[in-house]
């Protein structure tokens, strides 16, 4: 529904935001490569659907925090600025269960957002001088 | 800032786009005017010019409310989670999440919203219309293309990030004299970020 900013939601249709299936990913703070945890399967599904983890691994996920999943939790570390641990601690737990848009992070195995400073080498070969330019 | 692999964006000739909505979906024309708002913010600093058009069949961008799987193999999924998402030019195709309980908020810029488990339907909007231009998700936390969106929370101020990216597909507009103002703390500590400290246009 859609409601003007100084009303209050109808607490009826108010729906918990605490309630939404991410926050059960809270319960794999700590959890690191090696072991196994009941659900992880389910977190290799939103890394998936947001591009970290190639459609290449379609079909069903494991429990067990293997390298697949060790990758796509550096990257996404890398992307929202964590420290790059590949362990699910708290910070990145808590930025994952924020909600977003449904748009990938990372396209074809490249993610676009780290580009941060990405460098352009542009040449213009050809007749005339020879122009090698970098856009920062 | 980042795009869509092949950097797409709206050709030359179609620089003029026009805009219309679901008609099953019945909205307001207060809703309505919140999607005009978010247009006007990308309108402000690029070339381009959005009109809205009252023919789904016939506009460049095409906006609806849907639940679960509406047909594109990506479907929502309720409340909070996935709010949006957005097709890369020229498709034009804007799909918004109808479970979620969007706050329909004022005029203004950032800020919060009074229900905090709702969303603010503007901010978005304009980051969806960003990904519709062809901008990909930013990683300075400040920026609208920033993939999350903090429940409460009010975004819609473009940010130079933002700005730097959607210049970069389409130049500036030559009408646009708008000033960059200094971050002010709060925001300048949330925006610093690789490209350097972005601030709000």
């Amino acid at each position: 529904g859609f409601y003007p900013n100084s009303s209050v939601v109808p607490p009826e249709l108010i729906r918990n935001a605490t309630g939404n299936l991410w926050n059960s990913f809270l319960n794999f703070t700590g959890c690191h490569a090696g072991n196994k945890y009941d659900g992880l399967y389910k977190l290799k599904q939103y890394f998936q659907h947001f591009g970290y983890i190639p459609e290449t691994f379609s079909g069903n996920f494991t429990d067990d925090f293997d390298d697949i999943l060790k990758n796509a939790v550096e990257m996404y570390q890398r992307n929202f600025r964590l420290n790059v641990t590949g362990v699910l601690d708290e910070l990145t737990l808590k930025q994952v269960v924020i909600p977003r848009c449904g748009n990938p992070d990372v396209v074809n195995g490249t993610s676009t957002m780290h580009s941060g400073r990405r460098t352009y080498e542009v040449s213009f070969s050809g007749g005339g001088q020879r122009f090698h330019a970098v856009k920062r | 800032y980042s795009f869509f692999p092949g950097e797409p964006r709206w050709p030359r000739h179609r620089r003029d786009l026009t805009y219309a909505f679901n008609p099953r979906n019945m909205l307001t024309e207060e809703v309505k005017t919140v999607f005009s708002r978010a247009f006007a913010r990308w309108a402000e600093v690029t070339p381009l010019t959005f009109t809205r058009v009252e023919s789904f069949s016939n506009s460049d961008i095409f906006i609806g409310f849907y639940s679960g799987e509406h047909g594109d193999g990506e479907p929502f999924d309720g409340p909070m989670r996935t709010l949006a998402h957005a097709f890369s030019p020229p498709t034009g195709h804007f799909h918004l999440d109808r479970e979620e309980n969007w706050i329909i908020s004022g005029e203004g810029g950032d800020g919060v919203i009074s229900v905090p488990e709702a969303v603010d339907l503007e901010s978005v909007a304009v980051h969806e219309i960003g990904h519709l231009l062809g901008l990909g998700h930013s990683s300075v936390e400040g920026s609208i293309m920033y993939p999350t969106i903090m429940t409460g929370k009010r975004k819609v101020d473009l940010t130079t990030d933002d700005v730097e990216g959607v210049q970069y597909l389409y130049g500036e507009n030559p009408n646009f004299n708008g000033s960059i103002s200094p971050p002010s703390p709060s925001t300048q500590q949330r925006d610093t970020g690789e490209s350097g400290d972005a601030s709000r246009i």
